[in-house]
Order: structure tokens, then sequence, then C-alpha cells
């Protein structure tokens, strides 16, 4: 565990109790994607496949519970909260995100670790994860302006595989073997994809202005 | 045997 990696946990953490704070705190979520949501849902169940068989660390088990439980309500919380679910924005969060969970599944058969259950599973859910922002990007751009507790959520998300990728750079210098290429691409993949909402989102803290998306 | 890359990030 490097310090890199412990920020980018945080600010996941951080990112997921932002969100469930515009949820409980505004009963509200509109501008947040379902379909984004469902798709970490589906990210962490395929990706803590170990989580009763290998024990790496309490924090390790905890963390994985807290995404699992944290990701599980919010989408329980936009689809059948009797106040929540009337503000989801149906008609704009229309991506189509079942051709990712196919697409990532079918590049999962080919390129993995091992040509295991556990593994593919595991690289299935690397490359999911690297995708699973755009529907709520999409539905950011379509809303056009963005509420100030959405866009923190949207940074911090970014913010934490930015730092992943620093602590496999950090992996890679210190550790003689450094097999996380699957995790490693995907990543970079990943934090590209928020690159353009960083810098719409620095522009509008520059200028102190409302966070706009052109459509 | 091929070590089993134990995946201990999150």
């Amino acid at each position: 565990m490097n310090i890199f990696r412990f920020a980018g946990d945080m600010f996941h953490l951080i990112s997921i109790l932002v969100l469930l704070l515009k949820i409980y705190a505004t009963k509200s979520c509109s501008g947040i994607s379902l379909k984004t949501q469902e798709l970490y849902a589906l990210v962490f169940v395929t990706r803590y496949l170990d989580l009763f068989t290998d024990f790496i660390s309490v924090y390790n088990t905890v963390m994985k519970l807290v995404f699992i439980g944290s990701t599980a309500a919010i989408v329980w919380c936009m689809q059948w909260h009797p106040v929540v679910k009337r503000s989801y924005d149906r008609e704009l969060d229309t991506f189509r995100h079942y051709f990712l969970v196919g697409a990532c599944f079918v590049l999962a058969l080919f390129l993995h670790e091992n040509f295991t259950f556990q593994e593919i599973f595991w690289a299935f859910s690397i490359y999911l994860e690297a995708v699973a922002i755009l529907p709520q990007l999409v539905l950011l751009q379509r809303s056009g302006n963005v509420d100030n507790l959405t866009g923190q959520y949207v940074f911090f998300l970014g913010a934490y595989r930015a730092f992943y990728i620093l602590n496999w750079i950090y992996r890679y210098f210190m550790e003689q073997r450094f097999s996380r290429w699957i995790s490693c691409i995907s990543g970079l993949v990943q934090t590209a994809l928020y690159a353009d909402f960083f810098y719409y989102y620095f522009l509008s803290w520059k200028n102190n202005a409302k966070l706009h998306l052109p459509a | 045997s091929s070590v089993v890359t134990k995946h201990d990030e999150l």
C-alpha cells in the first residue's frame, strides 16, 4: 500500500459519499445517471468475487463491502425510494449501457491474466469500470448545467483513478515484478475519458462560473 | 506453478 493508492481509495470513497449526501440531503437524484450506478454495482460485484475466499487485509475487505453496499444503496434509492425516484431523469439517461457490458465481457474473454472464472470476471470488471462513467458524462452534457455535488462526484471519481495511475507508476519502479498491464492500460483509458470534464470543471472553477458542459 | 496474481488493489 502506498500513499498514491491510499489517496486514490479515499477519493473513491469521498466520491461515493458525496453522491450519497446529494441524494440524502436533497432527496433528489436529478443529474445522476442510474445506468452508470448500475454499471458500477456490476463492476464491484464481478471484481470482488474473491471477497470471501481471499483475505488480503481488514482494510481491503471493509472497503470492498463499503463500495458494494453504498453503490447498491444508491441504485436502490434511485429506483425504489418513493421521493428520490421521481427526480430521476429517465428520458435523458438513455445511454445503451448493455452494449458496454457485452463489449467488455467479450474483451475479457480474449484479454485476461488467467483463463479462470474469477480472472475473466476480474478483467471484465476492470474494462467495464473504464467506460462506466460514459452514461453519466452523456447525461451531464444533455442536462447542460451541472449542480455542484454532481460535479464534485465526477471530479473525485476521476481523481481516484488518476491517483491509481501514480500508484502503478510507483509500483513499477519499486517492485521487480509488475504484471498490472490490464489495470494500467484500462485505468489510462478511464482517466482519459474524464479529461474533457476536468477541463471544463477547471474553467468553471477559474472563472468562478457555473459548470456548463457544451452540448 | 504460475503465481496467481493476487489482486490486492480495490
